[in-house]
């Protein structure tokens, strides 16, 4: 299933609705020091259901909602929507008939989360389920985080051969 | 368990050795088992000859050609369970403009149906994207996507 | 001694604090012990605070700003005691192009007297160069050096 | 002292003799991966006085010897020479009547070095002596190593009190 698009709102730097379309082929994302291209990835990963707070350069999940800057408050909730093609007949019978399945996470300050399919609330478990029948799922190595590459370079022995098992 | 491991590390392997040649021209490289007869406890190590230069250890090349060599591992272990799209955070960074050019050429190569979203300061990069989206901050803290256009 | 770890400390943060404004336009920074009772035991931390941004650890900030403020905290220790030439390897990799501008300016304005050898792959910084040399390898394995022209 | 020039012959990846000049201000140092910049650093550092071998990227102090490529045999010699400028009137007394002061560092494969200052051997020891007088000796905040940023970046508070502590 490609992704044809991103929506962030409220989510780590990204205080306006935000959305990038993505074609076939290589995107690439620039633009200076601190404004927003590796939190678009955070966004992503976090859209894929990723649980683990250390993967998403904060050590609590509320902090991936937008926490204020000079001239704006904090705000209460953030959200990312994925919208990905439904074209490779993977996905779950129920979803036969949409040519496109879209993908949204909600997180608000008191902890509480919500998960949408297409609009209609579904549990996290909908979607991890979604994703293992697609075969979107596998984070291990379709997401190359800023400094991934040198902690390879530093990996020691056995660290190489738990990056190995990971991809059993 | 034993087998699954060896399984594992025969693709992984199968797929680095078929990539290095590729980035390092005339040159190859492959992963070793730092104990053979113990599967259960063996760790792995990464070694590349680069062309006209001797089979090492991955702690012994330059800085770029480290990065080279770990990029193909992760590369070599997403091929074996390739995803629709892969995301990429400033890769490049310490890679000289022929080695970018033949990053860039095995994406291509391996997954050519694959969406790849590749985060880079490098001009060279940006100019093989076939779409180019910019991240600003024109307010301070509040992050903005503009066009780009490329001179 | 404590003595003379807080006197070390003073000079180098007084240096940090004068640098940070220069590389982060309208932002600051400054090193914080981690336990001020104690000054044989305790730790330092990199506090930084971008333009319009809130005042937080180094740990918190983006991969290009990370490495701006690690090479600000090693130039305000090199400050303390100024050797006359200094080099600098690969430095500017995860910056942008107006972040390596300020960081040029800074070499520039603190160490007018001194020698900077960089090594880079960045085009800015070679166009701020005053000399270039290039290094190739004809032969494999041995390096050469060459002229270098930018066009 | 300023440097005036470095020659490296049989340093690591320098099979030929190789001088460079080094004029005020900045120089760049650019080309390919892999074909010997950080080397250059490396001789430098070494013809400093480095004793350390894990600051020279190697195990042992005969990895600075050219070890062969696929057309050249390994040599049996590393040499690097340094000519400073003697400029600011620190330098001791012997060395009064030069306008420059070069200091040359060798090393043989069976472990055997050699040290010469205006090409009259010497001890180690006195071109430890020269540096201090000229104040060119201290390295830890002159020579950035590639990756040394990132170590920084990933130090904890107690590597930084050490980095801070070297400075006093
Ligand atoms: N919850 C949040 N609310 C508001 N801003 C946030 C939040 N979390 C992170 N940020 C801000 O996002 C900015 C970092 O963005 P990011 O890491 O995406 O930069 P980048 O474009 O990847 O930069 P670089 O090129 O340096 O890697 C930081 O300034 C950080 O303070
Ligand atoms: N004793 C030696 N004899 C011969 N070659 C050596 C020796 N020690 C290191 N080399 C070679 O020098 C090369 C590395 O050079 P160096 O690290 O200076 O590259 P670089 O130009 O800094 O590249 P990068 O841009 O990737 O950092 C390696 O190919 C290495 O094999
Ligand atoms: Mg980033
Ligand atoms: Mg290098």
């Amino acid at each position: 299933m490609k992704i044809k698009a991103v929506d962030i709102l409220g989510f780590k730097s990204f205080f306006k609705k935000t959305s990038l379309s993505f074609l076939p082929g290589i995107t690439g994302l620039v633009g200076p020091n601190g404004c927003g291209k590796s939190n678009v990835v955070d966004a992503i990963r976090w859209a894929l259901g990723e649980q683990s707070a250390k993967h998403l350069r904060g050590s609590l999940m509320e902090d991936v909602i937008f926490n204020g800057s000079r001239e704006k408050k904090p705000l209460g909730m953030a959200e990312v929507s994925l919208t990905f093609a439904n074209d490779n007949g993977n996905a779950p019978v129920q979803y036969k008939e949409f040519s496109e399945i879209e993908i949204t996470r909600r997180v608000f300050r008191n902890g509480e989360s919500e998960y949408y399919i297409n609009k209609t609330a579904c549990r996290l478990k909908d979607i991890t389920e979604l994703f293992l029948d697609t075969g979107v799922g596998a984070k291990a190595y379709s997401i190359i985080e800023q400094g991934r590459v040198d902690t390879i370079i530093n990996s020691k022995p056995q660290e190489l051969r738990m990056l190995i098992e990971e991809a059993a | 368990s034993r087998e699954r491991f060896r399984d594992t590390f025969y693709k992984v392997n199968e797929n680095f050795k078929e990539i290095l040649p590729l980035v390092f021209t005339g040159g190859k490289g492959e992963l070793i088992l730092t104990d053979e007869s113990d599967l259960l406890e063996t760790g792995v190590e990464i070694m590349v000859q680069p062309a006209g230069k001797s089979l090492r250890h991955i702690s012994l090349l330059s800085g770029g050609e480290k990065a080279l060599s770990a990029i193909s591992l992760l590369f070599a272990l997403y091929l074996i369970k390739p995803t629709p799209f892969c995301l990429l955070d400033e890769v490049d960074s310490p890679l000289d403009d022929a080695n970018v050019d033949r990053f860039v050429a095995i994406l291509r190569q391996f997954a050519p149906n694959s969406q790849f979203i590749v985060i880079t300061h490098n001009k060279k990069t940006m100019e093989i994207a076939d779409t180019l989206y910019g991240i600003t901050m024109e307010e301070p803290g509040v992050s903005k996507v503009v066009s780009v256009r490329l001179n």
